[in-house]
């Protein structure tokens, strides 16, 4: 089957955590 | 203090979930874990969990009917959470026979009821396959428990990880895993109420300290 194109992830409102990786402490 | 800043709602806690693969080597048995949230005990000091507003991942996920937007709608809204994983692929267990890949799960609830817990996996926001499994309460210290032990992941997850594990480059791993999602659904066997929704999203480790994860209240607002 087709796919269909979607917004990439990074254009999408999206808190600015979700692409900081956690850092063990 | 556990809804707003834990995976909870009204009804459900998860507890633990991990999916790993495992096997044997000179009587020894090793464990690889690729994501893993582990127990938690929140107190009102911490942080409470950030939004999301669904809208911005109804199309990570199926559309069609049981899909995220139409379970959304009906609610209850404290059941749905995301969660962005950074799996762990670093692994240097080998792969082949005798590798166990399976997927571990825990839950606490308030009622002594059957739960149903559908996994679906989605490729470009299409169901590619679903399990599901029907777990019955044990009650333990004042609460019921729910446990999956070791369920077994299917072929398809297995080859999919297979081929991640292979792809040369962590951003071809990113770029392979943006489109890859997958949506668990805990709801009460006998009335269909949905207890707890959590949509995975994923990236690729870059830590040494193994998978990681941030959780997300899903908001509509």
């Amino acid at each position: 089957g087709s796919t269909v194109e979607q917004v990439p992830m990074r254009k999408r409102q999206l808190p600015a955590s979700f692409w900081e990786e956690p850092k063990l402490t | 203090v556990w809804q707003d800043r834990t995976i909870a709602s009204a009804k459900l806690r998860l507890l633990e979930y991990s999916a790993f693969m495992e096997t044997q080597r000179d009587r020894e048995t090793y464990k690889h874990l690729f994501v893993h949230i582990g127990p938690s005990n929140p107190g009102y000091s911490d942080p409470v969990l950030e939004s999301i507003d669904v809208r911005q991942i109804y199309d990570k996920f199926s559309e069609k009917k049981g899909g995220l937007k139409e379970l959304y709608e009906k609610g209850p809204h404290n059941a749905f959470f995301l969660v962005k994983f950074w799996a762990d692929l670093s692994s240097d267990v080998e792969e082949g026979s005798g590798v166990f890949y399976g997927v571990s799960s825990q839950y606490s609830g308030t009622e002594n009821v059957t739960i149903s817990v559908s996994t679906k996996v989605c490729s470009f926001g299409k169901q590619v396959v679903e399990k599901v499994e029907t777990e019955y309460a044990h009650l333990d210290g004042g609460k019921y428990m729910f446990r999956i032990h070791r369920s077994p992941m299917c072929e398809y997850m297995i080859n999919f990880i297979h081929k991640l594990k292979h792809l040369p480059e962590k951003y071809m791993m990113n770029s392979v895993l943006e489109n890859f999602t997958i949506l668990q659904v805990v709801s009460n066997r006998e009335t269909q109420e949905t207890l707890l929704c959590i949509a995975f999203v994923f990236e690729v480790s870059t830590s040494e300290h193994g998978a990681q994860y941030h959780v997300y209240r899903l908001v509509n607002d």
